[in-house]
């Protein structure tokens, strides 16, 4: 299965 | 104060029509460099970048670096009363809450202005870090489009795959499977038909695919869409605005659960 990450996951938030 | 006179306002236009379906409200910051914007779309599952620099302007004045809080939906919609080649101005005070949009007709026999209100917006920027791409495709900017049209109607995700044969686009539905392959072409007679592919190592990706469509609004602005890729990274969709700057999404790739 697969599911969805969210951006945030790979890129700091500033 | 800000105060930026751009001739290409058609350009102005395509921009908001590329993005206003993703994000509804957004800042646009502007500053010395230009105008940037960077939003997420509610999911927080893609990112638009904008930057439109300074000197792709006439005329740019900017004081003091402000955050322009704007619903898209109507700045398209102010957007959308100007003509294709028509010359845009925008104007704002430092501390005011509406910026001024004055249009005039290339012959200048007609010129009108709108008035656009500002709204809060808190959003969230990412950082997003330099990459070194495993591979990045230059393509045609319609043959993408097409590619995410037909695939869109056999399935939901796209795994794309960048080998040394070419970059594979594939889906799978209840209709069956479908498989799109683009392969190198420098060749082309017409500059506008070439693809460059740049391959470091080879790298595959599973992505949503009602994102990478709605990515191509953006063909209009460009002959030709770059996708960066690199395992386990967002890809990155970039179109060159001419020589001004760019539009670039970023979207999550799917993962094993």
């Amino acid at each position: 299965d697969e599911k969805q990450p969210t951006l945030k996951e790979f890129f700091q938030i500033r | 104060m800000l105060e930026a006179r751009l001739v290409q306002g058609g350009m102005l236009k395509k921009v908001v029509d590329a993005v206003k379906d993703l994000v509804t409200e957004a800042n646009i910051d502007v500053s010395s460099s230009g105008f940037q914007l960077q939003a997420m779309d509610t999911s927080h599952v893609s990112l638009i970048a904008m930057h439109l620099r300074s000197d792709a302007f006439e005329h740019f004045r900017c004081d003091r670096a402000m955050s322009m809080g704007m619903s898209l939906a109507n700045l398209a919609k102010v957007l959308k009363c100007a003509g294709n080649d028509d010359i845009v101005t925008l104007k704002a005070n430092d501390d005011g809450d509406t910026v001024t949009f004055m249009f005039e007709s290339p012959k200048e026999d007609r010129v009108s202005d709108f008035e656009l209100k500002l709204m809060d917006i808190d959003s969230e920027h990412l950082g997003i870090p330099d990459t070194d791409y495993c591979a990045t495709v230059t393509m045609p900017s319609g043959e993408y489009a097409r590619i995410c049209k037909d695939l869109s109607s056999i399935g939901d995700t796209v795994v794309i795959s960048a080998t040394k044969d070419g970059v594979k686009f594939t889906t799978s539905g209840d209709v069956g499977t479908a498989n799109v392959t683009v392969r190198q072409n420098t060749t082309a007679d017409k500059k506008e038909d070439q693809t460059i592919i740049d391959l470091k190592e080879p790298v595959a990706l599973t992505f949503a695919l009602r994102y990478l469509t709605s990515f191509a609004k953006a063909t209009p602005l460009a002959t030709h869409v770059t996708l960066s890729m690199t395992r386990e990274l967002p890809v990155m969709v970039e179109y060159a605005i001419q020589d001004m700057g760019f539009l670039r999404f970023y979207l999550a790739p799917k993962i094993e659960d």
